[in-house]
């Protein structure tokens, strides 16, 4: 009841004032940071091979364009809101610092404060010498026995006053005991009297307007607080750390905890768990889980979906995440199969081709499928081999009668990056051999190169290209020189809704039991300068005169290893799959020692 | 046992299968 | 619900979720198999008769192979492995039904290759991988047939893993190089 209000506006602003600032700064920072990330985001993709990308677009459907238009339409909303909010804000902090400027009774409170030095008139770095001349020069001129006879009594007051006040300022700047009483209270006299308020103008605290103020409070503690609370807290603890409902990660866990080793993994298989993801009932309450299969299945086999074509290509976009995820569960579960599936799940629905043993010239577009597995007499079934035909003789296999088609088909396919494994070893940093118990990683020098280039050995890549930088920093953290490398370039995959770049995902499964020992590690950095060299394999007759390791550009896998060496001394054997996301042809498969040694 | 038979008797469906896939 | 009809001796759970019903089934196989025991003393030693009637049908098989008439060995050797399914009962020692089954498997995927019906061998050799037999010979003979099925890929997986558990072996060694020069010509 003794409390002060607000009378005088003195203290709302500044509580108004900081409100805003907390909240505005970390906003505009964040904004800031976008916008400069952003453009650099899409230099990277400017500076790696756009060719896949622009033909992508060229490819795409009409309704995959609406899609992403109107995807975009909403996020570009959200984000015009939040500029606006910014704006808004920075504009209430002006008006608000210039309110308090011109104040007055805020003004008046200021002058209250004491400062020496605007009062001696001198600098705040000034020395002593600089303080005590210009106290004995103003003590001269405001002294009660030098000041003039002709001031009236007032002038008089205001300069006696004046004068205790230059005196004592000087006393703050060079009088132990004042000097202290300044520094601890602000004032050289000691403690002056403070107040303590609410910064709420009394109106508010007041009669009627208390009523409403309370009732305001109890609906903010009360209703709207627990509400947004909750709806957070609900919301955080339905996902998983991967980004999936917890009860799609419940059903794909029953699926491989009850899984039949007898049972054969299809995609059909695959596409039957994915349909019973929570996240498509919740995105499309009024449409059932056989309705989402069939969906999918449309997908795989670029099947338009008539009225529920939107919804399909909705659905297609969240089972990126739904795969990511089911790929975590069964490499934890240690299922290979399962894990191998659901990565090539993923390919065929990025990139609208069934898995079968002809999906890689079946990715390709304006393919005919039907002359390609009856036609030719041999048995085409791998890019490489469509490679070592000429254009006109690829153009019947495909099934390609028109020129530009065929040239276009050509320039994606010889685009698709093949991974080729040029050194691959276990590495321990700083040891020559992995000795029991430390912790190695695996280290693979790769090749990003095309279906069209003549294929050569490994061994033509002298050692000197595959070593890597044996400085202190990559002792001490060695998956660090992988971000040296640029990002991956935009997919070809034009029945896929959204723009992507995807990534290879290396699995390791111990030999002796055939089994999965850790989670997927993901690789989305590569170089795919290579995919521009000329080095056919139809015209490049001579590899020893031709060949110039130097033209080449050589990648670096790390995957780290998530078990300690074992502790005995012996030879241990270790399957790596590096397998893509987005296309048929280019994953890795091979067979890896490490010789621990003492 | 019950078992062993199971897995025995899945071979014929997984023929199947694998001669569809392939 | 659990319904019992007392005169199949059979019970019944409608509407069953797999698992239930898979248990129930295994219930009223077990129950079958106990009413038409006509001893009443057995035990789990493997049945005197039934081992006689599988090994003559296997001899068979195997007397025909001697005469190079793989298609009848191939039929009397089918005919063995299923006596064997069908006649051992449940209770009877699994360790020497896995290894009566094993056995005769190992010839049938002989047999099977012989002939060309590598889908087939494959198959066997799946469940002879799966039921505990990692030896060579296995891994050996999956991947001839995987590459006789134009599956290069996989069988460079399965001659690699067999390799990893064997490494000096000599097949195991010729195999790899050649399917590498397969996948060498089917990658172009």
């Amino acid at each position: 009841q003794s409390y002060d209000y607000d009378e005088g506006s003195e203290t709302w602003p500044f509580f108004v004032l900081a409100v805003l600032c907390v909240v505005l700064v970390p906003l505009t920072a964040m904004q800031l940071w976008e916008l400069v990330s952003g453009g650099q985001k899409d230099q990277d993709l400017k500076d790696q091979l756009n060719v896949l990308g622009k033909m992508s677009e060229q490819y795409a459907s009409s309704e995959i364009l609406e899609f992403r238009a109107k995807n975009l339409a909403k996020k570009s909303k959200w984000l015009a809101k939040r500029n606006l909010f910014i704006i808004a804000g920075w504009t209430v902090v002006a008006y608000l610092v210039q309110y308090i400027g011109s104040n007055d009774a805020i003004q008046d409170a200021a002058t209250l404060l004491f400062d020496p030095y605007t009062l001696l008139d001198i600098s705040t770095s000034s020395t002593d010498r600089e303080i005590r001349s210009a106290y004995r020069k103003l003590s001269v001129k405001f002294h009660p026995d030098k000041l003039t006879k002709d001031l009236s009594p007032e002038q008089r007051s205001v300069a006696e006053e004046q004068f205790v006040l230059i005196t004592k300022a000087y006393k703050a700047l060079t009088d132990e005991v004042t000097r202290e009483n300044f520094l601890k209270y602000g004032h050289p006299d000691g403690p002056q009297a403070t107040s303590h308020g609410i910064a709420l103008p009394k109106f508010l605290v007041d009669s009627s307007a208390s009523t409403l103020m309370v009732l305001g409070y109890i609906a903010l503690l009360g209703v709207i607080l627990p509400y947004f609370v909750s709806r957070w807290w609900s919301k955080t603890q339905s996902m998983t750390k991967k980004g999936i409902h917890v009860k799609s990660a419940s059903y794909f866990s029953d699926r491989l905890f009850n899984f039949k080793p007898s049972q054969v993994v299809t995609l059909d298989l695959i596409v039957n768990w994915l349909s019973h993801a929570e996240e498509f009932k919740l995105m499309f309450p009024e449409l059932g889980q056989e309705t989402f299969e069939t969906l999918l299945h449309d997908q795989v086999n670029r099947k338009h979906s008539g009225t529920l074509e939107t919804a399909k290509l909705g659905l297609v976009a969240k089972s990126h995440v739904l795969l990511f995820g089911l790929l975590d569960i069964a490499t934890t579960f240690r299922n290979l199969e399962i894990s191998n599936m659901a990565i090539d799940t993923l390919k065929a629905i990025v990139q609208a081709t069934p898995v079968s043993p002809y999906s890689q010239l079946l990715q390709l577009p304006n393919v005919n499928a039907k002359s390609l597995l009856e036609g030719s007499v041999d048995d085409i079934r791998t890019l490489g081999k469509l490679f070592t035909y000429d254009d006109a003789k690829i153009g019947k296999i495909l099934g390609i009668d028109d020129n530009t088609k065929l040239q276009e088909t050509l320039t994606i396919a010889s685009a698709i990056p093949h991974l080729k494994l040029i050194r691959a070893e276990f590495k321990v940093p700083g040891e020559s051999v992995v000795t029991p118990q430390s912790t190695p990683h695996i280290s693979l020098k790769v090749l990003v190169r095309s279906a069209k280039h003549k294929f050569f050995g490994p061994n033509l890549i002298p050692d000197e290209m595959c070593q890597d930088e044996q400085d202190f920093d990559s002792l001490r953290d060695p998956f660090a020189s992988i971000l040296e490398q640029p990002r991956l370039p935009q997919t070809f995959a034009p029945h896929f809704p959204g723009k992507r770049s995807g990534c290879w995902c290396a699995l390791v499964v111990l030999q002796k039991d055939g089994k999965v020992i850790q989670t997927p590690m993901l690789i989305d950095r590569l170089s795919f300068a290579n995919l521009n060299k000329d080095f056919d394999k139809r015209t490049v007759k001579d590899l020893e005169k031709d060949f110039k390791p130097e033209d080449w550009v050589i990648g670096t896998i790390k995957i780290p290893f998530s078990q300690p060496a074992p502790a005995e001394k012996g030879d241990f054997f270790f399957r790596v799959i590096v397998k893509s996301t987005e296309y048929f042809g280019p994953d890795l498969d091979f067979t890896l020692a490490m010789a621990v040694r003492e | 046992n019950q078992a062993l038979k199971r897995r025995f008797q899945a071979i014929l469906l997984r023929k199947e299968v694998f001669s569809e896939q392939w | 619900t659990l319904q019992y009809d007392s005169n199949s001796k059979l019970l019944d759970v409608p509407d069953a979720s797999e698992d239930v019903e898979m248990n129930v089934k295994q219930i009223n196989k077990l129950t079958q198999d106990l009413v038409a025991e006509s001893n009443p003393n057995f035990t789990p030693q493997p049945r005197e008769d039934s081992t006689a009637m599988i090994k003559k049908l296997f001899e068979n098989g195997l007397k025909q192979l001697q005469q190079q008439k793989m298609a009848d060995a191939l039929k009397s050797v089918n005919l063995a492995v299923e006596m064997a399914q069908r006649k051992r009962a449940p209770w009877e020692a699994f360790a020497v039904q896995l290894q009566e089954l094993q056995f005769m498997m190992k010839n049938r995927v002989d047999l099977c290759l012989v002939q060309g019906k590598f889908m087939d061998a494959l198959q066997d050799l799946d469940f002879l991988q799966n039921t505990g037999l990692t030896t060579s010979d296995v891994f050996i003979r999956k991947t001839d047939a995987l590459m006789k099925l134009k599956q290069y890929d996989q069988a460079r997986a399965e001659v690699e893993r067999g390799l990893s558990l064997d490494p000096t072996n000599a097949k195991l060694r010729v195999l790899h190089m050649e399917n590498t020069r397969r996948l060498a010509e089917y990658n172009g």
